[in-house]
């Protein structure tokens, strides 16, 4: 998890660059 | 579905997919066809080239890395949405994408491809080999804009891109898979509504063959990124350290 904080981060979140 | 590795879906279960895919894609493509056809006239003046070609090594390849980074985050989105990944366990989903979004972005770059001018649309226009000579690989730099003239011999509709692209994404045979079975399930599922959206297009009996030797393309183009980036990182450990964006170094050079 911590190798991969921004990917893990990013799968986790709801609202992503795409939708902004 | 039956459950097990070979799904045997019906034509309705096929039409399904192929629709969520194709929404997930023309969702997270980050440009539409018809918005790059307006553009499609807009190329680098001599001038503009010759200020990519001075500049120095490191701050071109800062540049195509922002550019990548960029685009890896619609492929995650992407993934997000494609029906069952996000059912698969977390160190799988890290897996694949790892794995496989430059494989992603290189055919989502064939979108972006003028074949007849051999440009793809880059920083704002459109940019032949040359725009990226300072680089210093050409050789990586001509294999990827030979894959995407191939590509685009192709034809592909955006349909059939997107199921391309997740085939792709859903690749079993990765390394350190923890639950390779379900990813295996997946892309037959995938595989078998791409069949079905070709003959349902009355394309050739050959493509899905041609796109199976694709997907061989890109892990080798995928490869010769790697080792240059692990050349340039040799000769420019600081510039990757602190001027690359932090998800490309988790990517590509953890």
């Amino acid at each position: 998890k911590e190798k991969h904080k921004i990917l893990h981060q990013l799968l986790q979140n709801s609202t992503s660059p795409v939708d902004l | 579905s039956n459950g097990d590795a070979s799904p045997t879906l019906t034509l309705a279960e096929h039409d399904h997919l192929a629709q969520i895919i194709c929404k997930s894609h023309l969702e997270t493509c980050q440009y539409l066809r018809e918005e790059l056809q307006e553009m499609s006239w807009q190329r680098f003046l001599q001038e503009e080239v010759e200020k990519y070609q001075n500049k120095p090594q490191e701050a071109m390849w800062q540049l195509c890395a922002v550019k990548i980074t960029d685009a890896v985050q619609y492929v995650v989105e992407f993934a997000k949405r494609i029906d069952g990944f996000m059912d698969l366990c977390q160190n799988d989903q890290i897996v694949l994408l790892k794995a496989g979004s430059l494989e992603v972005i290189f055919v989502r770059m064939c979108r972006v491809f003028d074949s007849q001018n051999n440009t793809v649309y880059f920083d704002g226009k459109f940019a032949s080999p040359d725009v990226f000579k300072s680089l210093g690989c050409d050789d990586l730099i001509s294999s990827v804009f030979d894959f995407a003239q191939s590509m685009c011999s192709l034809q592909l509709t955006e349909e059939e891109f997107a199921l391309f692209s997740a085939f792709v994404l859903l690749s079993a045979d990765r390394s350190w898979l923890r639950e390779k079975l379900q990813v295996e399930k997946l892309q037959r599922k995938t595989e078998s509504a791409l069949q079905h959206v070709l003959q349902k297009n009355r394309r050739d009996d050959g493509v899905l063959e041609k796109l199976r030797c694709k997907a061989s393309a890109l892990r080798a183009l995928c490869g010769l990124h790697s080792e240059k980036l692990a050349a340039f990182r040799t000769v420019y450990p600081d510039a990757v350290r602190t001027l690359f964006p932090p998800l490309y170094k988790e990517l590509f050079a953890a």
